[in-house]
């Protein structure tokens, strides 16, 4: 449903981080409370990709990936064992 | 494992593979459901310090406390399971821990199997016994559980490819995947590419979903993609029949054996009132029909242990378990529950006629224990999965194949073998099969080579495996698909099955750096944020550059033709030209390496230019031109050959595939 949350991985690029900002954690901070009020953030990335993982409806979703720096929002995805 | 370094030729007895104590200093990363600490193969016995680079940790929880489980062996331990309880729920531990303890088994298996210390007195109960070993037994181990009860999370995945990235893992071996999907939406396939980029080579299964064409996962070129095979080792179950015929089946059954006198036979789909009664499912047998009988069940839906279970619920004395067309002659052993063995399709068949035609029924089983020495092995394994590359058709896929069927290693004490509930028998190994159980062998070798040539970048070590894979058995018959009978092709095999002793001295290498990667992904047309995605660089592609996946220096080749659809002459009638340019990077000695090459149709023709390259240094790097001219074929033709170069003492081997779409 349109309402209903699921995990999105939301890729950013770290060198369009606004300059207000100085701690990136703060910017993705940012960046989740300009789309919801509610969105809890499951990780941060910093190694091997830049950006965070949360919990967001469809819209909200949508709403990040239309944010300056913000490169791709990808649901999450289930993986099994081989 | 046992066995498996035998078979590879890199057991100590066999002097050709020495473990350099520099090995040591190699850190493996396993992504999977965690550890079993206290099983003997990570004994730290003989270990020096941790590396003074390693920044790993050993995470606590209720039942895993670092001062006990984590030692100079495995080196690391830790959980992920945000992701996971977003989606599930908080993770029920009354069921799995939650801390880095494996309470499937599974994350054992991988772990022991790429680095775990030698364990005398190893077996199954009884089946495949010997001294277990890892394949890279000095290697240190870090494990990282993303895997829990529900599946294994993306989310979760992501965060230990950046922990253990950070930590600093020398190799990854992840055995699971998820389907088909762009890379830059491939958590796995975005970790590894940061990954590859710090040197750490990544080793992932290919999955399962054979022998389904074009079933891969995994299949990022800056991945090590293994499919999986079987060694020389079986274990036989005999059946005879009231006719007096008699099959051979595999059982890692190991119990009271059934009586000397043949039993009552009957068939699951005439003993049940369900229309799915011949795949034991649940509930579906009727016991007064059942009770003392052996029982003939259908491959497919459930799991194979749990059709036993079903069986021996509903009273049967013993289970004959015959693959359908789906699984062909492959055979799995399993240690059932009760006296069991799987057949394969055309003896199941055999079987179901006798049972059709014969008025009172009758079989025995008899179980064979443990036969090495079988021929012909490897033989591909039907399960595994299979080409051609459904992302990117001309990087060909799987890279190679590994052990992966009936493999004894390491086993959780939460679950028995079968991994059943109601299986109360606790077991220090297990013999498991799938493309699980060949990645962490690769990543293992992997680790060996890392250690014996620590300046190699995770593509020098990945070519090394690949260009020394062997594609024949010694005779010189092509290796075979067992789901076939047939000769497995390079979209089954890849460049085919690891051989670490001849990868350890390649003589010449194909590099591959992280900016050739970023110009593949302009090849495939990646915009600049999809780029940005997959490898965290603001790397916008130059309009004024011809981009070509064919420019990748990687060590096989893919070639996609496109169908003709003009000319009166339909298929046949056009002659296409596709050019690729490689690049060699001699490891070895100086010498001169002539090019051969062959292909097995007519209306393809291969040519290299130079056709003899002369390295005079080590790290000298020579180009060549290998061009393929042909002839248009009907859409969905496919055919192989192979391109090799070679000094005389070294060979450089890749598998060329063809297609036309």
């Amino acid at each position: 449903g349109k309402t209903s949350k699921k995990t999105y991985i939301v890729h950013v690029s770290k060198s369009q981080m606004p300059a207000e900002f100085v701690e990136h954690s703060h910017w993705y901070d940012a960046s989740l409370q300009a789309v919801s009020d509610s969105a809890e953030m499951l990780y941060t990335y910093d190694t091997v990709t830049h950006g965070f993982s949360a919990r967001l409806t469809p819209a909200e979703a949508e709403a990040l990936a239309a944010r300056a720096g913000v490169l791709a929002v990808v649901p999450e995805t289930r993986y099994h064992l081989h | 494992t046992t066995r498996t370094p035998e078979f590879l030729g890199i057991s100590h007895e066999s002097g050709l593979f020495p473990e350099s104590e520099s090995v040591t200093d190699v850190v493996v990363g396993v992504l999977d459901t965690g550890v079993w600490p206290e099983r003997k193969s990570y004994d730290d016995t003989g270990f020096g310090p941790v590396p003074a680079t390693w920044k790993g940790a050993c995470e606590e929880g209720k039942d895993f406390k670092a001062a006990t489980a984590c030692n100079r062996k495995l080196i690391g331990a830790r959980f992920f399971c945000k992701g996971y309880e977003a989606s599930m729920g908080p993770v029920d531990e009354s069921r799995e821990s939650r801390s880095p303890r494996d309470g499937d088994g599974h994350g054992t298996h991988t772990s022991s199997t790429a680095a775990g210390n030698f364990v005398q007195d190893a077996s199954l109960l009884g089946y495949a016994s010997g001294t277990a070993r890892g394949m890279a037994t000095r290697a240190r181990i870090a494990v990282y559980k993303v895997c829990w009860t529900g599946g294994c999370f993306s989310s979760d995945i992501l965060a230990a490819l950046d922990k253990a990235v950070d930590d600093g893992v020398n190799v990854l071996s992840l055995s699971l995947g998820g389907g088909q999907s762009d890379y830059f939406r491939d958590g796995v396939a975005i970790g590894a590419f940061a990954a590859m980029e710090k040197g750490i080579l990544v080793s992932c299964s290919a999955g399962n979903a054979g022998p389904g064409t074009a079933s891969l996962s995994n299949v990022a070129p800056w991945i090590t993609t293994v499919g999986a095979g079987t060694i020389d080792r079986d274990f036989p179950a005999y059946i005879t029949l009231g006719n007096g015929m008699n099959y051979t089946g595999v059982s890692l059954y190991s119990g009271k054996p059934l009586p000397d006198e043949k039993l009552h036979f009957v068939y699951a789909g005439n003993v049940t009132n369900s229309t799915n009664g011949n795949l034991c499912m649940s509930g579906t047998l009727i016991p007064e029909k059942v009770a003392g009988k052996i029982v003939l069940c259908d491959r497919g839906i459930n799991a194979r242990v749990q059709k036993g279970a079903v069986v021996k619920e509903a009273g049967g004395a013993g289970m004959i378990l015959s693959n359908t067309a789906a699984n062909g002659e492959e055979l799995v052993a399993d240690a059932h529950l009760l006296p069991a063995t799987a057949v394969g399709e055309k003896t199941g068949n055999a079987i179901k006629s006798y049972l059709s035609s014969e008025q009172n029924p009758v079989a025995s089983i008899i179980f064979g224990g443990t036969k090495v020495g079988v021929e012909p092995s490897p033989v591909l394994a039907a399960f595994s999965s299979r080409g051609p590359n459904a992302i990117t058709p001309a990087i060909l896929k799987p890279d190679l194949i590994a052990p992966g069927v009936n493999i004894l290693a390491g086993w959780t004490g939460a679950a028995g073998p079968t991994g059943l509930a109601v299986d109360t028998r606790r077991t220090e190994f297990n013999i498991i099969s799938g493309t699980s159980m060949s990645c962490p062998h690769v990543s293992g070798l992997a680790a060996l080579l890392k250690g014996s040539h620590p300046d190699w970048s995770p593509a020098a070590i990945k070519s090394a495996l690949m260009t020394t894979a062997y594609s024949s058995y010694k005779g010189g018959k092509p290796l075979l698909d067992v789901s076939t009978g047939m000769a497995a092709t390079p979209f089954d095999v890849g460049s085919g099955h690891v051989d670490p002793v001849q990868a350890l001295d390649p003589g010449l290498v194909y590099d591959i750096t992280p900016d050739d990667y970023i110009g593949f992904l302009c090849a495939i047309g990646y915009t600049p944020l999809q780029i940005g995605a997959v490898s965290k660089r603001n790397a916008s592609c130059d309009s004024g550059k011809k981009y070509s996946v064919s420019d990748l220096n990687y060590p096989s080749f893919s070639v996609p033709f496109e169908t003709a659809t003009t000319g009166a002459g339909g298929a046949g009638s056009t002659t296409t030209i596709v050019k690729h340019v490689r690049t060699l990077t001699n490891v070895g000695t100086p010498g001169s390496y002539r090019a051969t090459v062959t292909a097995a149709a007519e209306y393809v023709k291969v040519t290299v230019e130079p056709a003899e390259l002369s390295f005079k240094q080590v790290g000298e790097t020579l180009s060549y031109t290998v061009s393929f001219t042909a002839v248009s074929q009907p859409s969905g033709t496919s055919s192989f050959g192979s391109l090799v170069w070679s000094d005389g003492k070294h060979v450089v081997a890749s598998p060329i595939a063809f297609t036309w779409t």
